[in-house]
């Protein structure tokens, strides 16, 4: 071990594994998280043989694919030593999903990989949107990947957060019982998907319903794309890679055009409306539940990066302790770069983002998990909270990845030239945090629906209503100021 | 840090009531609501971070005290943790000084100036335990997946195995010498 950060270890007053055990939400799951790691990171099967320049993108990903069977078929030995009997579930897929985004998937995939979709969007939509007899068809074969692998298919070429603009449409034919789905228009073409450019063969797709020339709002279809035993797309189906980018080039992102793609009634999700067999449409309950999908991944995003920015800080902290640079006072050695206040302004700041946004999101974690516990108990309270937490979520999410990648920037350039080198890794996580900016709803798009809930809010403040917590500040103070009690 | 998290939903308050009014003078001049929207677009989305600005700094604040109260926090643990969230908020405040004093008048240069202090004095304190802090985090190696992370700190000798795995190292003489360098060389360009 190096000198100064062995000196640096010795001196500290925090004892790193008491904050370590804090940190990992007690020692029991600390221990648990090790041991997992140790399984997966000490197995001569998963050890970089490779040096990554080596590979070009093509290569990069049939080493991904390669790297996820095996680590999904050790995932699931490892599941079912510890729970022989598991039975497949709302929480068990969102802790499958922490696990792959969490430290073992980082590890394993540092430009993450083709099948998260499958396992975080594909799943979930069936198990949220699909009825009884849809979770029987899809979900134990989904989960078991046997012959489906998914992802979700939602934004267009030449659309993205605005829902009612997308082009792809389902026409119902009732003489076959089928829908027939078209990308009408080049910019119809499904674009971003990850997993679907060449490894799902199956994709939830969100299309324009529409019946007897009636339109019925965006609904989502199961479409098989590929065929599950040769891989070749099917008959009408368009579909590849899109290319690479700036970051997470191992996810496999696609496009997806459709051209009279025909597909069975039974595969449009029909738990909050349907299509009977003589194309008459029922109109179900109001789909609380599929924006609580939204918000549910925009609470997780927050997750994400305050984990690339801690590990961001990680790199330069323990970098900026061995680098040494310039002296401090003329008589004496070079000190560390972390010696220096400039250093500490850029570095100090970033851990305690970091951790400050880690109280928040498990706060917001909650916070979700109560609203969702409400509305499946079907209470007004939780109708009411939806709009503060979809505000919370889209506001806490836009900020959080904004000032997580210019902090991961800041890290890199913390480092010097050598944080510049793709081996620093800052490429990596720079391009997951950049990347989280823009995905499941961009920030500038995110912001604007936060305003219309806070100008709501304000409007209700000058009626003297009733404000959510959240928000109650606006109430109290303009009671402040304007009391001239400040 | 508290006055700190005030000042900043004073701010977002403000924001909020700028955007409201952006959009009532625009719909007073007869333009659709949407429009009126778009015309106040840059207020609306600056009041959306100020309040998201004020959230985080209030809600860390209060996580802090929820963690310290349920007792689950060694003594010193509780305390990096306190120098963490106030660190938090003093440079969320700092960073958003321009528009906290654009909407605080109250707030004076050498109040400013305190809290710049203050900003300074919680960095030396952390500094002595910035390593022990990041250990904490416990990332493995792999995740790192860094030559300037590991938790041993070979960083230099990382860096230069990294040098010599390249893969253009791996001959002492490239084929683009002899394909391309030495013909532009006898051709004397």
């Amino acid at each position: 071990v190096n000198a100064d950060l062995q000196r640096e270890r010795a001196a500290a007053t925090l004892d790193s594994e008491d904050f370590a055990r804090w940190w990992a939400g007690g020692a029991w799951q600390l221990e648990e998280r090790r041991s997992l790691e140790r399984r997966f990171f000490e197995d001569p099967a998963f050890a970089d043989t490779v040096h990554p320049s080596c590979l070009s993108y093509k290569e990069r990903y049939e080493q991904t694919v390669a790297r996820t069977t095996r680590f999904l078929a050790k995932l699931r030995q490892w599941q079912r030593e510890k729970q022989p009997q598991l039975q497949l579930s709302v929480n068990m897929l969102r802790d499958f999903r922490l696990l792959l985004s969490g430290s073992l998937g980082t590890g394993l995939f540092q430009q993450s990989f083709p099948l998260r979709m499958h396992f975080t969007m594909f799943m979930t939509t069936i198990l949220s949107q699909g009825t009884a007899e849809q979770q029987a068809q899809w979900l134990n074969r989904a989960w078991h990947m046997d012959g489906v692998l998914g992802t979700y298919a939602q934004t267009e070429l030449g659309h993205g957060t605005f829902l009612r603009g997308l082009e792809t449409r389902a026409d119902y034919d009732p003489l076959t019982q089928e829908f027939i789905l078209n990308t009408p228009t080049q910019s119809s073409y499904k674009w971003w998907p990850g997993g679907l450019g060449n490894t799902a063969n199956v994709a939830i797709v969100l299309a324009q319903l529409h019946v007897k020339g009636k339109h019925y709002g965006l609904q989502s279809f199961v479409v098989r794309i590929r065929d599950e035993r040769t891989h070749e797309p099917l008959t009408g189906v368009d579909v590849g890679d899109i290319g690479p980018r700036l970051g997470g080039n191992g996810v496999n992102n696609g496009f997806l055009g459709l051209h009279d793609v025909r597909i069975p009634r039974n595969q449009m999700l029909m738990k909050n409306a349907q299509v009977l067999a003589d194309g008459t449409f029922v109109q179900g309950r109001p789909p609380l539940l599929l924006y609580g999908t939204m918000v549910y991944v925009r609470v997780i995003t927050l997750k994400d990066v305050l984990f690339g920015l801690l590990q961001g800080a990680t790199i330069a902290t323990r970098y900026s302790v061995v680098r040494r640079q310039s002296r401090i006072n003329s008589d004496e050695p070079e000190v560390s770069v972390l010696d220096h206040v400039t250093q500490q302004a850029k570095i100090l700041p970033q851990i305690a983002r970091g951790v400050s946004y880690r109280l928040v999101a498990d706060w917001l974690w909650r916070f979700y998990a109560e609203v969702l516990r409400q509305l499946e108990d079907e209470s007004m309270a939780g109708r009411n909270s939806l709009p503060e937490l979809h505000a919370l979520s889209c506001c806490l999410k836009a900020v959080a990845t904004d000032e997580a990648s210019e902090g991961v920037d800041l890290l890199r350039k913390s480092c010097g030239g050598h944080g510049f080198l793709s081996s620093a890794n800052f490429d990596s996580i720079y391009g997951l945090a950049t990347a989280a900016y823009t995905y499941e709803g961009e920030y500038t798009v995110l912001l604007l629906q936060t305003a219309r809930f806070l100008v709501g809010q304000y409007v209700d403040s000058l009626k003297r209503k009733v404000l959510p917590t959240s928000v109650s500040y606006l109430r109290d103070t303009a009671r402040l100021i304007w009391g001239k009690n400040l | 840090a508290a006055n700190c998290a005030r000042a900043l939903e004073i701010s977002a308050l403000e924001q909020v009531r700028q955007a409201w009014q952006t959009q009532k003078t625009h719909q007073s001049s007869k333009v659709s609501a949407e429009m009126a929207s778009n015309l106040a677009g840059r207020q609306l989305t600056s009041a959306a971070i100020a309040h998201a600005h004020a959230f985080f700094t209030r809600n860390a604040l209060q996580q802090l005290d929820a963690l310290r109260q349920k007792g689950d926090l060694s003594p010193n643990v509780s305390l990096v943790l306190g120098q963490l969230v106030e660190l938090f908020v003093i440079d969320t405040f700092l960073r958003q000084s321009g528009c906290v004093l654009r909407w605080n008048n109250g707030i004076t240069g050498t109040q400013l100036r305190f809290v710049e202090r203050r900003f300074e004095e919680l960095l030396a304190k952390l500094r002595p335990n910035a390593v022990a802090l990041v250990d904490g985090f416990d990332f493995h190696d792999r995740v790192l997946g860094s030559t300037l992370g590991c938790h041993d700190g070979r960083v230099y000798e990382r860096l230069m195995e990294e040098a010599r795995r390249n893969p253009v190292n791996q001959e002492p003489v490239n084929s683009s010498f002899h394909n391309h360098l030495l013909p532009m060389m006898r051709g004397k360009l």
